[in-house]
């Protein structure tokens, strides 16, 4: 009984499914050729919608309300842009050599030869996506790993403060333990035998590092496009990156 | 919660219980 919050595994993972967040399209179409401008206007006008998609999406996992304000803001702003590249991998393993950005923004890594330092970040997601189709990633799997990068976010944060504090960061360990049991349920029912099962675990849990290094090439490059001024960011996109870049110096 | 906290866009969607899509 999952620890709390009175879910079985399956029950945990049911919900997080239908937490799923919906397709989401280019608000103008990109006309080719791209252009760095272009480029970077519809891949930031794509985050800042997914962004939003994305607290609405963190609401629905639960126990992640119940935590404090303060928790819930911070963990958010450590991982957004992990969870948009895990989504991005999502939808694009079944598309070798393509990245779908949104059903109508699929580009292949030749494409990003027009942003200045992309095409080092595309190979990476290309790279990361192609060992999820190895692994033959499962739905379940999926939601179940972005929900850890959300609750496993918050090792940058500082000692807590308030006994509300403690209590909310006892919370974050014990939802973690919760989509965990959640995951290795899940790994149960593909009939893999006990210590294939493990294995299979380590591989999926390993990648998440290769997302989080992969998040804070992001984070580097993105602050240089705004930097450059090649790009607005619209006021949540520019928020979080803040909130990173802010914490990082 | 610092006075620059609850000046977050991120600190509002939270906090609004209605969806944040509606507010967007």
């Amino acid at each position: 009984e999952g620890r709390g919050l009175g879910l079985s595994p399956e029950q945990l993972v049911n919900c997080i499914l239908e937490a799923e967040p919906p397709q989401i399209y280019l608000r103008e179409p990109i006309n080719k050729p791209y252009t760095e401008a272009s480029m970077m206007t519809s891949l930031t006008n794509l985050a800042d919608q997914e962004l939003v998609l994305m607290i609405s999406w963190a609401k629905k996992i639960p126990g992640f309300v119940e935590l404090t304000l303060s928790d819930q803001v911070h963990l958010l702003e450590c991982c957004w842009l992990d969870i948009l590249m895990l989504g991005l991998m999502w939808r694009s393993v079944d598309h070798p050599g393509k990245l779908i950005f949104s059903p109508d923004l699929r580009l292949n890594r030749e494409e990003g030869n027009c942003v200045e330092g992309i095409m080092e970040i595309f190979d990476m997601l290309l790279a990361t996506t192609s060992r999820f189709r190895e692994l033959k990633l499962q739905r379940e799997e999926y939601v179940c790993l972005k929900a850890m990068i959300l609750l496993n976010s918050n090792n940058c944060s500082s000692l807590p403060q308030t006994p509300e504090d403690v209590e909310s960061r006892g919370k974050v360990l014990r939802l973690l333990d919760s989509v965990t049991d959640a995951l290795v349920w899940t790994i149960s029912r593909t009939g893999l035998s006990s210590q294939q099962q493990s294995i299979r675990l380590a591989h999926l849990l390993m990648l998440l590092s290769h997302i989080r290094h992969l998040s804070n090439k992001g984070i580097e490059h993105l602050s240089t496009m705004k930097r450059k001024n090649v790009v607005l960011l619209y006021d949540l996109l520019l928020e979080m990156l803040d909130a990173n870049t802010s914490q990082s110096s | 919660t610092s006075l620059k906290e609850k000046h977050k866009i991120l600190h509002r969607l939270l906090q609004n219980s209605s969806s944040p899509v509606d507010l967007a």
